[in-house]
């Protein structure tokens, strides 16, 4: 996965997300493709969840899945989520769950919850980063003030790291793939330094959904696990979603 | 360095948007989900239309299981024993999972591992 929240020079925030699943769960030599990942695209749906017939968030999600990967609450905040990996990971969650220790989350449980019943950036911050999960993982979270976005880095227990959009200091956007941000990528598995490197020749002037979706359009940050590209915009409440191809020559991760 | 292998990797593109050529497979289609009805009831539309794809997909994961494991005692695992958990979870969810259960046509445990993927998938 790729997610990232960025600042324009005017302070419009915008936020897109590359939702990448599959790996070596089936490799499809004719095709050069892995199966679920292909079995995915067409339960690609985008949703608009309601109460009292008004919009309570939006979503892109693959139908069937009850949690949220990916969502928009309208001029309040924008969310995605990234996987991450430990070796305190989410089969401990499930033994624990399994035995009884039930004071976890789901980790898609907890996103589809702030995106229903939070009502700012701040209390959607403080419940990502404090409610215990089953699973490690990056929430990368959007809001609608300058300076309003941020890459949350779990463990299961813990809030490990908070880094946020800092103009000052001339981070004018948070980008995140499936590594920490502190520490270099896995060097077979480097999207990060491409898709930074995108960013920066995009410059914060030019930056809008359209060349954050030419960023996410880039191989290898676009790859063979690539099921859907959302781009989204709090300010407009838009959400925008398509599913995407990676044609050979493409890099299977 | 690893990273930068042409044509696997290339240039920063531009003018990707609007959408198309061959990295767009197409658009996707819209849903209401009616936080008003009761949780089963929720997902009757999107799965009604999409329930042949949710099928196809959660039968390529059991291919797959059983490439693990060829006796099929993996899936049967799953569908003895992930209904007994469906109810270990918050609601709505749990109603939500039982309800997508019930439109597909779906196993309920199969219904629940496609849910709790993400946790299963750090084995």
């Amino acid at each position: 996965c790729t997610s990232v929240v960025a600042e324009d020079n005017k302070g419009n925030l915008v936020h897109g997300r590359n939702l990448d699943f599959g790996l070596f769960m089936g490799w499809d030599v004719k095709n050069k493709s892995w199966i679920i990942s292909e079995k995915l695209k067409p339960l690609v749906v985008n949703l608009d969840f309601k109460r009292n017939n008004q919009t309570v968030f939006k979503s892109t999600n693959f139908a069937g899945y009850v949690g949220m990967l990916t969502g928009i609450k309208p001029h309040i905040f924008t969310l995605t989520m990234n996987e991450r990996f430990s070796l305190d990971g989410g089969y401990i969650g499930i033994l624990e769950w399994i035995l009884g220790q039930r004071d976890g989350m789901w980790m898609s449980f907890l996103t589809r919850s702030v995106l229903e019943n939070a009502n700012s950036y701040e209390e959607a911050k403080t419940r990502l980063a404090q409610t215990k999960l089953l699973a490690p993982a990056y929430f990368i979270l959007g809001g609608n003030q300058t300076g309003q976005g941020c890459i949350i880095t779990r463990s299961r227990l813990l809030s490990i790291d908070i880094l946020e959009i800092d103009l000052k200091l001339g981070r004018w956007y948070v980008l995140e793939t499936n590594y920490d941000h502190w520490k270099e990528p896995f060097f077979l598995d480097d999207r990060r330094t491409p898709a930074k490197k995108c960013m920066n020749q995009t410059t914060q002037t030019n930056i809008s959904l359209k060349t954050i979706y030419d960023v996410l359009s880039t191989k290898p940050v676009l790859n063979k696990l690539t099921t859907y590209t959302t781009l989204m915009q709090v300010s407009e409440g838009s959400l925008e979603s398509y599913i995407r191809d990676c044609p050979n020559p493409c890099m299977p991760w | 360095t690893t990273q930068f292998i042409p044509p696997y990797t290339e240039e920063c593109r531009t003018g990707m948007y609007p959408p198309n050529g061959p990295t767009f497979r197409g658009a996707v289609s819209w849903y209401t989900v009616d936080l008003d009805l009761p949780p089963s009831k929720r997902w009757t539309a999107v799965i009604t239309d999409k329930k042949t794809d949710l099928i196809e997909m959660i039968q390529a994961i059991k291919d797959l299981a059983n490439a693990f494991v060829p006796s099929g005692k993996l899936i049967e695992l799953v569908d003895i024993m992930l209904p007994l958990m469906v109810d270990t979870l918050p609601n709505p969810f749990s109603d939500e999972i039982k309800g997508i259960a019930a439109v597909s046509g779906i196993p309920l445990g199969e219904v629940v591992l496609f849910n709790i993927f993400y946790e299963v998938f750090t084995v």
